[in-house]
């Protein structure tokens, strides 16, 4: 799969979303 | 050491691929009908071994190994008010086997360990509810969904040693009821779920927090999780459907392999694996690391690699019977084949 079929790709997913999301 | 190697191979009706390799058999002569068969790490006189444990609904036993090729069983527990109806591994832990327990349903949650302190094994219940999925985690953690009228919860339990609960964490629920739960490869703190409207959630174990819901798409419904692998920025999930049937055969996926991109919500698939060719439709299945395995309608069981999406092995049914579960032991490589006799045969893969 290529970066353009899922969107831009952050190894920091995990903390990135866990910042974002409602505690 | 592991218990499994120590044992002499033996090949009397062994299986049809190399990949697998006859171990050992060990015979339950009480058992009614088996509903699980495990493994669990034991450690007892200074040694820690590899042992199997099998349940039957109003029994569950831990076997060790005695000689090549002879299992004994070291211990019963008995549990004669509810019936037991599967294992609930706990990887990386030492003396806890963990058993669901119901009607139709998931009841209750119990841990069966031995005290070294009374000297005795005794049995503890660690959770109680109308609960729809539980998965054991690393460093002895358990996660329970269950559903009461109005709502449902998602709880974490933290297990002591002793069989008891030290911690407890609350985790927000999704809208729709969770159906497995798989630990994330990778990111101790990460869970991943399936939920019964086709979606994959992920959870922060730590915080509680519910940080993604991601649909799996309309082709495969009612998927259910596996594990899960954290990777170069996306999430690998590995995913059964249990709606493989012997019509759609062959080239009905059993297991697939989708990478999610948890900050887009945007997956894709990127391996199948297939029923093999012959009328034979997906029962139950277990994954270890990259390998899947499944009894099918047919009584045979396969064995897959994931990432290539082979079958790799199968383990046909036999005069001896049909196989009824497959398992793989904990720490992977060996797998463990049942019958609904009671009769367990351990595979090195």
């Amino acid at each position: 799969c290529s970066e353009s079929d899922l969107g831009p790709i952050s190894l920091n997913w995990f903390e990135e979303l866990s910042a974002e999301a409602p505690p | 050491t592991d218990a499994a190697e120590q044992l002499t191979p033996v090949l009397p009706d062994g299986p049809r691929e190399e990949s697998l390799q006859f171990v050992s058999e060990l015979k339950d002569s009480w058992c009614a009908c088996a509903v699980d068969v495990g493994s669990v790490w034991w450690a007892a006189a200074g040694r820690r071994e590899l042992r199997v444990v099998t349940a039957s609904e109003s029994a569950v036993s831990l076997w060790e190994p005695l000689a090549p090729d002879c299992w004994g069983r070291a211990y019963t527990w008995h549990l004669t008010e509810v019936p037991v109806i599967q294992i609930v591994p706990l990887p990386d832990t030492c003396n806890l086997v963990c058993v669901a327990l119901g009607e139709l349903e998931i009841g209750e949650i119990r841990l069966l360990l031995y005290s070294s302190e009374t000297d005795s094994f005794k049995h503890s219940v660690v959770k109680t509810g109308n609960i729809k999925a539980v998965v054991g985690l690393k460093d002895r953690r358990l996660v329970c969904s269950s559903r009461t009228m109005q709502e449902q919860q998602v709880e974490m339990v933290l297990l002591s040693e002793t069989g008891g609960s030290k911690n407890r964490q609350t985790l927000m629920p999704p809208e729709d009821t969770v159906t497995a739960f798989a630990e994330v490869e990778g990111i101790r703190e990460a869970l991943v779920g399936t939920t019964a409207g086709n979606s994959v959630v992920v959870w922060n174990l730590k915080t509680g927090q519910l940080l993604r819901k991601m649909h799996v798409g309309y082709s495969y419904p009612a998927s259910i999780c596996h594990r899960a692998y954290s990777d170069s920025g996306l999430l690998f999930v590995v995913l059964s459907h249990p709606h493989a049937k012997e019509s759609e055969s062959p080239g009905s996926p059993v297991f697939r392999v989708v990478a999610f991109n948890p900050r887009s919500g945007r997956s894709t698939g990127v391996m199948f694996s297939c029923l093999p060719p012959g009328p034979a439709g997906y029962l139950e299945g277990d994954v270890w690391d990259t390998a899947g395995a499944a009894v099918l309608t047919s009584g045979a069981v396969a064995v897959w690699d994931l990432l290539r999406g082979r079958c790799t092995a199968v383990l046909p049914a036999g005069p001896a019977g049909h196989w009824a579960l497959a398992r793989w032991a904990t720490g992977g490589a060996v797998l463990l084949a049942g019958r609904c006799s009671g009769t367990v045969h351990l595979y090195r893969y």
